[in-house]
């Protein structure tokens, strides 16, 4: 573990926390990407499928953190989709999420490091993770703005991969570790951001609201 | 073997 991953990580939790107080504090999942939240879940859920395959005790803060994730993630989605259905903006959320999982999904067949099921779906799940906020940053450029709280998930959910980068550059470097399936996702994933990272860092720290087109 | 394809990051 390094600093670059811990901060990575803690930044991911503040994210899933910043989202879930907005939703449950507001009562409104309004300028929520529905789809997003759903694919993050499927992320989580095939990312750690170890968890259900063989239980480990959870002595370990990894087991720990992965529930977190896992729970957490089907719990926003229950906020979104069931407690707080009639704020939902469908409307809006109206990426098609198939035209990312589908090419995730083929993609995690022909370009993995083993041809076995559990690799697979950990390759799926980080082929889509890297795409999972388009239909979040979708749905933003739809309507045209962002809720300042809103804004601070997307930056607190964009740096924890940037951190990640940050963190395999320590890796290769004094462990000359290298994963270059998560790599290469994780840096199109970070790419995703830039724009949003842009207007994040020149408004809303400014105290401004995001309001598209820029 | 499963070790060294074990992914140890969240």
């Amino acid at each position: 573990m390094n600093i670059f991953r811990l901060f990575g990580d803690l930044s991911h939790l503040a994210a899933i926390a910043i989202l879930l107080l907005k939703i449950w504090k507001t009562r409104s999942c309004a300028g929520v990407s529905g789809k997003t939240q759903l694919l993050f879940a499927v992320c989580f859920i095939t990312r750690y499928i170890d968890l259900f395959l063989h239980f480990v005790s959870l002595y370990n803060t990894e087991k720990v953190m992965k529930l977190i994730y896992i729970s957490a993630s089907v719990f926003t989605c229950y906020l979104i989709f069931f407690k707080f259905k009639a704020t939902y903006d469908g409307n809006h959320d109206s990426m098609r999420a198939e035209f990312l999982i589908v090419p995730a999904a083929g993609l995690a067949c022909l370009i993995n490091t083993k041809f076995d099921a559990i690799e697979i779906l950990w390759t799926f799940s980080i082929y889509l993770e890297a795409v999972a906020i388009l239909p979040q940053l979708f749905l933003i450029s739809k309507t045209g703005e962002a809720e300042t709280i809103t804004s601070h998930y997307l930056f607190a959910q964009g740096s924890y991969r940037a951190l990640y980068i940050l963190n395999w550059i320590y890796r290769y470097h004094y462990e000359s570790h290298v994963d270059t399936i998560a790599i290469v996702a994780g840096v199109v994933q970070t790419i995703l951001y830039c724009d949003f990272f842009y207007l994040y860092i020149t408004k809303v720290v400014k105290g401004q609201k995001i309001v598209l087109p820029a | 073997g499963s070790s060294l394809l074990h992914h140890d990051e969240l």
